[in-house]
């Protein structure tokens, strides 16, 4: 099954937002998904109802060895699987970063432990390329990577382009790449000015589907609750439905 | 003269926006102010057409001990000065953040170099708390903290308070802070939502100040240039105006 890292180094450009929407749309469509947090401030499982309240119950304890991945599994308020972050994590860096492994540690785990097995896997990364995104990307085979239709975000896009072809030597098979448009308002020449030089750029890398911007979609972490459960009508709720049915059609999701 | 450090380790929020904007009206009113880009992503640099071709003319140098400070600057499109960023800065961390007196090197230099003296510094922060931004809030007297007028980075704002309060123990003197909401959109009801909690919250340390969602804002990067510049009359210009007002009668910033 598909394992997705949902990364771009540039803060604030929907990571957080993708890998909740999506993750929630799989659990509809009956794929019992797992989600992983990777970013420290744990925004993912707060949503989900999931925040550890030591790090001893999240992912951190996985690094220190304390725990196997699966013990670590909460079910979240939504009802499908999370294993959730704490700010521990961000100790990540320099106690584990070091040493030959320090990159596959999660991959390792996902295999050892066939958590992929039988169900797709979301990552939501934190807006740093350190070891905690690094060990997304080694776990994956798919990357999505979420641009706000403004332009400091295009920048970081032309960046992570750069960082995934060099980490591509080093990766025993280049993840399937999907860059896919967010925040896009259509009332915004910027919006169309942007949308415009990615698809110049990425080509069919580029989901057709772009995602707007949508009050609904910023509204529903408050609820501790997905954008279908929260506002269903929505154009955000629409959005994303079209984008995992372009994903599944594509071949980058089950 | 003050030395500002603009940091929320919340993606996205408005902390380069926000750094752009007032260090170019800082030098419209005369004080001459210093500019330090402390995200290895180098957006503010990139705007003001001072992206480092390598990391030996930026920030970098000085951490390698092998240029000072004031070897480092350049002038900005706009004619400002500024200390340039490049993404070998993201190797701070790792290679120099042992040690007793990591965290205070940017502070020693600006001091032993007499930085400071007849200008006012502004450092923009990366969206995480690391060696860098760490550097930056010990290097500065005034916090400012932008907080985007949604759910998720009101999680942050709070994060933040309590990194404050518990670095407040080891700063010579706490830093004086000031919050204030940014891409507030007064059709939302989340926004106004939003900036209530925090007023509740934060206090007389909440800027009256609300910067609004203004398309102005978000396109001036792109020219090159700050909201002055590119959009005068705009929405964003007049609110960064009446920011920089309240915060010159408030002692935040000469
Ligand atoms: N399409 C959209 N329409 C409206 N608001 C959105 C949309 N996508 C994201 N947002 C809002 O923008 C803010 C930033 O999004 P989000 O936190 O998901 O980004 P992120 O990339 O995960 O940020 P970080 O870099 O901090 O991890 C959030 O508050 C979210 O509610
Ligand atoms: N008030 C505003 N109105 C409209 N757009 C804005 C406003 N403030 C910021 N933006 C846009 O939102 C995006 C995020 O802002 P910005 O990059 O300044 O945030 P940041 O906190 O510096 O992000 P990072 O965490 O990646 O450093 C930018 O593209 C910017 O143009
Ligand atoms: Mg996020
Ligand atoms: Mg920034």
């Amino acid at each position: 099954m598909a394992r997705i890292v949902v990364f771009n180094q540039k803060g604030g450009v929907g990571k957080t937002t993708t890998t909740l929407n999506l993750v929630a749309l799989l659990a509809r469509r009956g794929s019992a998904p797992l989600a992983i947090d990777l970013d420290p401030q744990a925004h993912l499982s707060a949503i989900c109802g999931t925040a550890a309240s030591a790090g001893s119950d999240s992912l951190y304890a996985f690094y220190q060895d304390a725990k196997l991945l699966a013990e670590l599994i909460r079910t979240s308020s939504n009802g499908w699987s999370i294993i959730p972050s704490h700010l521990d994590l961000s100790k990540v860096d320099t106690q584990f970063g070091k040493g030959p492994r320090a990159l596959q540690r999660l991959s390792t785990g996902i295999a050892r432990e066939h958590l992929n097995t039988d169900r797709p896997i979301v990552m939501d990364a934190c807006p740093l390329l350190g070891v905690l995104s690094l060990n997304g990307i080694f776990a994956c085979d798919r990357v999505l990577i979420p641009i706000s239709a403004d332009y400091l975000a295009v920048n970081g896009a032309l960046q992570i382009d750069r960082t995934l072809r060099a980490l591509e030597r080093v990766l025993e098979k280049p993840p399937m790449r999907r860059f896919v448009t967010t925040r896009f308002d259509a009332r915004r020449k910027m919006s169309w000015d942007i949308d415009r030089k990615l698809r110049e750029r990425f080509g069919a890398e580029m989901c057709e589907t772009r995602i707007s911007e949508s009050v609904g979609l910023a509204e529903s972490p408050a609820q501790n609750c997905d954008v279908f459960t929260h506002a269903p009508e929505s154009r955000g709720a629409r959005d994303y439905i079209a984008l995992l049915d372009e994903l599944q059609a594509a071949g980058f999701v089950g």
